[in-house]
C-alpha cells in the first residue's frame, strides 16, 4: 500500500507541475508529502510560485491563485484515474477573466484528449460560451425545477437578457 | 464506459421527471442560484451509493424526495436513475454498441432506499462496486461540489492526502 | 448583558427580516436563538424560505441563496452600528446576474440612507458598473501591486477589453 | 468620523507607497486574481491593531512586510496609515471641518509594531480603543474578508451568535 501511494504521489504530482503551468502561463508548484518515512499517515503541502512571486504556501496565495491551483491538483489526480464524467460545480466563481480563459482552454485539451464527458455548473458568461452545449435550469413553477436544452446562439440571447434585466 | 443519461424523478426540486442526455465534450449546466443544478449533481451522488444524508445538505435521507410547495404537495419517492453504456471499438475504428446499463435507486419515504441494476433488484454494495470499477463513486474526485475547492484549501495536510488515496 | 444581547437580536433580527424581503423580492426569514433561557450561550440559526419554497434551515439552500442570506445577516447587524466605512470582499462572486443586481440596489440605498463609505472589491462587470468610482490594482511589475484611479467610463472600456483578451 | 485615506508603504505586495482617497458612496476595488485588492483589506485590519499573523494570512507577524520577487529585494519595514477625520454638521447645514486623525502602524523585521496617532507614539491599546469607539476593528463586522460568508453558513449556531454580540 505504501508503494502504490508513493507511486500515485509520483504521477499525481507530474500532472499538477504540469496542469499549474499550464494554468499559471508559467510559475511553478508542487505537491509534498511531508512525512518521507511513514507516508501513509503524512500530511500533503502544496507549495506554489506563481509567476514573478516567491514560492509561498498555498494558505498564502490570493483567492483566486489558491482556487485555480486546487483545480490543477483535482484535474492532476483524476487524469490518474480518469472516470466517464468530471462534473465540477462553480469552480470558476472566484476567477478573474484571464484565469477563466485558462480554465476554459485546460478543459478543451482535457476534452479532445480523452473521452470523458465534462458537466460544467457555473454563472459565467465566458465559461458558458466555451461549453459545446447548455443545459438551462429554471423554476418556472416556484419550488419546481424544469430543464430546458439550449443551444448555443439561444443562450448568448438568455445571457445578454440577464445582464440587462 | 460512457455516461449516457441521467433521469430524476422526485428528487428534491424535480417534483416532474427530468432526463438529461449526456452528448461529448463539454456540457454546461446554468440557470439562476437556487433553480437546482447543484441538486442534479447531488442526484448522481446519490444514484452512485452515498449513505451520509449530510453529504446530500440534509438532515435526513428523505430529505432527498420533493418535500413539496406552495402549490404542489410533496411526494413518497424519489427515484434517480444514470444509463451507462459499454462501447467497443472494433478494428476497423468504428464503434460497435455494446452493453448498456440502467442503474436506478429508488427511496420511499420512511422505509428506505432500493438500488436496482437492468430491473434487477440489487444490494447498495454491488451498485457502489459497478462505479467504482469505473472510477465512480459517491466521493470520487469526478465529482466536484459546490464548496468543495474551499474544503480542501483549508483542510489539514493529513486530510489533504486523502486525495491522493483516490488516484491509488 | 443579557438584555443586552437580547436587544441586540431583536433589532438585528428586524433588520435582517427587511432587508432578506429587499434582497430576495419576496420570502421570509428569521433569526432564532436555540435557547431562550441562557441566550448569553445560545446558538443563533436562520431560518430563510425564498419566495414559492418551504421553510429551511440556512444549510438546506443553495449556494447563491446561502450567501444572499448571510449578507443580509451582515448588513443587519452592521446597521445597529454602523461605522464610517463598510468593506466588502467578494460577497458577490456566487450570485446570479438578478441577484448581483438586487445586491447592488440594496448597497444604493444604504448609501445613501448614511454617511457610510463602501469598499467593494469585485470581479464582476455589473456590479463594476453600479459603482461610483474604480480603484484599479495591477501588478505592473511581477509581484508588486500598483493602484490606478480609474472612472467609469474607462473602466466599461477596460472590462470589455479583459472579456475579449 | 469619516475614512478619508488609506496609505500603504511596503505592506504586502504593495512595495511603493501607495494611497487610496475615499470618497462617498460605492467605490469599487477592482483587478486580476493576485494583484493585491484583499491586501488593501489586510492592510486596514492590520492598522486597526490585528494581534494576530494568522488571521492576516500569515506564519508570523513578518509576512505583511513586502518579502520581494524575482527582481524587487525584500524590504525591511511597513507602514500603513489611515486619515480619519472629525466633521462638524454646522447649524446652517454647511460642514465645519473638525480634527483630523491620522493613526499610523510601523512594522520593523525582527522587532515588532509601533503605533501612532498624529505622529505621537502609542500604545496598541490606544488605537484598538480608538477604532471600537467609531465601531471599527480588526474583526468588525464592518470588514468583511473574502471566504467569511462560507465561515458564518459553517460556522456552530454558538460561533454564529458572536455576530450578535458584535451588535450589542
Ligand atoms: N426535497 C426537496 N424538495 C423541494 N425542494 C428542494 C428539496 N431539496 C432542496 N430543494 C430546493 O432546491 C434548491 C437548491 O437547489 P440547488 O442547490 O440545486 O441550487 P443551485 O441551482 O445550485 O443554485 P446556486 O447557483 O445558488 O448554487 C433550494 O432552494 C431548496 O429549497
Ligand atoms: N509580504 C508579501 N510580499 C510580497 N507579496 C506578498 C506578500 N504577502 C502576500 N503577497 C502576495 O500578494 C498576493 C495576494 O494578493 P491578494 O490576496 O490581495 O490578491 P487579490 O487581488 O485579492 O486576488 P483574488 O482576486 O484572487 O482574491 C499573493 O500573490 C501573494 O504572493
Ligand atoms: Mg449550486
Ligand atoms: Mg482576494
Amino acid at each position: 500500500a505504501r508503494e502504490r501511494l508513493q507511486q500515485s504521489y509520483e504521477k499525481v504530482n507530474s500532472n499538477f507541475k504540469h496542469l499549474f503551468e499550464k494554468l499559471f502561463d508559467g510559475g511553478k508548484a508542487e505537491l509534498k508529502l511531508d512525512d518521507n518515512e511513514d507516508i501513509l499517515n503524512a500530511g500533503l503541502d502544496i507549495v506554489a510560485w506563481p509567476p514573478g512571486k516567491k514560492p509561498q504556501t498555498i494558505s498564502l496565495l490570493s483567492g483566486g491563485e489558491q482556487a485555480l491551483t486546487v483545480i490543477a491538483l483535482i484535474l492532476a489526480v483524476f487524469l490518474e484515474n480518469p472516470a466517464p464524467v468530471c462534473i465540477l460545480d462553480e469552480v470558476d466563481a472566484p476567477l478573474d477573466d484571464t484565469n477563466v480563459k485558462k480554465f476554459c482552454d485546460t478543459l478543451d485539451d482535457l476534452s479532445k484528449n480523452s473521452n470523458t464527458k465534462f458537466l460544467i455548473v457555473t454563472h459565467h458568461p465566458y465559461t458558458m460560451s466555451r461549453m459545446d452545449r447548455l443545459f438551462g435550469i429554471t423554476m418556472a413553477k416556484k419550488g419546481e425545477s424544469i430543464m430546458l436544452s439550449v443551444d448555443l446562439n439561444q443562450a448568448e440571447k438568455m445571457v445578454n437578457e440577464e445582464i440587462v434585466a | 464506459m460512457e455516461l449516457k443519461k441521467i433521469k430524476l424523478h422526485g428528487f428534491k426540486s424535480f417534483e416532474k421527471q427530468t432526463e438529461f442526455e449526456i452528448n461529448k465534450g463539454l456540457t454546461g449546466i446554468v440557470g439562476p442560484n437556487g433553480c437546482g443544478k447543484s441538486n442534479v449533481l447531488d442526484s448522481l451522488q446519490w444514484v452512485m451509493g452515498e449513505t451520509s444524508y449530510k453529504n446530500l445538505r440534509g438532515s435526513e435521507m428523505d430529505d432527498v424526495i420533493f418535500s413539496g410547495t406552495d402549490t404542489s404537495p410533496s411526494r413518497n419517492f424519489a427515484e434517480v436513475s444514470v444509463i451507462m453504456s459499454e462501447t467497443t471499438i472494433t478494428s476497423d475504428e468504428s464503434k460497435a454498441s455494446g452493453d448498456e446499463y440502467e442503474i436506478k435507486r429508488r427511496i420511499e419515504r420512511n422505509s428506505g432506499s432500493k438500488y436496482y441494476i437492468n430491473s434487477i433488484e440489487k444490494r447498495a454494495k454491488d451498485v457502489q462496486l459497478f462505479f467504482a470499477d469505473n472510477s465512480l463513486g459517491p466521493h470520487s474526485i469526478s465529482i466536484v461540489k459546490q464548496g468543495q475547492i474551499n474544503q480542501i484549501i483549508e483542510s489539514k495536510p493529513n486530510e489533504r492526502r486523502k486525495i491522493l488515496e483516490e488516484a491509488a
